[in-house]
């Protein structure tokens, strides 16, 4: 679930 | 990436393109509140500590520095410059905006995806954006007549959250395990606050008469 760790949105 | 994000950084970058077209071209911040500015210069600070950890893209820094550069130099201007602080309607931007600041960092000490330092000053950017544009209405509504810049910035900036909420429905639809509760009920909230200001600015766009917000 990495991509829900980090926020890619500005 | 998807068009709707994309629409709304674009949106978002227009909004700060004007409010320093306006600034720059005339030399004057009236009709703007310096508690905004401030509120979204923190906004960005505490939501982009992630710059130097976290690589996305390249497009992700360039934006985040550049959110974060203007917010700064916007503030700076109002506060130091020496013609531009001249304009400043001190007397009627007396929005008490620490209230908001503590409101939200208590909010999200409470609320946020895990509570860890980055998390909970994410939520506090989140939650404070949501509500980083009151100050700036309530100097509209005592200032009475908007320029025409100013309109446009509140405008765009008021649009580009609504091309997020889009972009998070696209976003549910599209990928498995999407969920952004915090960001999209915020954006909700903060779309809705520029419900008025959206409908008076329609007003004027339709019978083409300047932009008034009712006192």
């Amino acid at each position: 679930h990495y991509m829900d760790d980090y926020h890619d949105e500005l | 990436m998807n068009i709707f994000r994309f629409l709304g950084d674009m949106t978002h970058l227009i909004s700060i393109l004007i409010l320093l077209l306006k600034i720059y071209a005339t030399k004057s911040c009236s009709g703007i509140s310096l508690k905004t500015q401030e509120l979204y210069a923190l906004v960005f600070l505490a939501r982009y500590l992630d710059l130097f950890t976290d690589f996305i893209s390249v497009y992700n820094s360039v934006m985040k520095v550049v959110f974060i550069a203007s917010s700064l130099a916007i503030v700076w201007c109002m506060r130091r410059h020496r013609v531009v602080r001249r304009s400043y309607d001190k007397e009627l931007d007396t929005f008490r905006h620490y209230f908001l600041v503590a409101a939200c960092l208590a909010l999200a000490l409470l609320v946020q995806e895990k509570f860890t330092f980055l998390e909970v000053l994410w939520a506090f950017s989140i939650y404070l954006e949501a509500v980083a544009i009151l100050p700036q209405l309530v100097l509209l509504q005592r200032s009475g007549n908007v320029d025409n810049l100013t309109g446009q910035y509140v405008f765009f900036l008021g649009a580009y959250r609504a091309f997020y909420i889009l972009n998070w429905i696209y976003r549910y639809f599209t990928e498995t395990h999407f969920s952004r509760w915090i960001s999209c009920v915020s954006g909700l909230v903060q779309t809705a606050l520029y419900a008025d200001f959206f409908y008076y600015y329609f007003i004027s766009w339709k019978n083409n008469s300047k932009l008034q917000l009712p006192a």
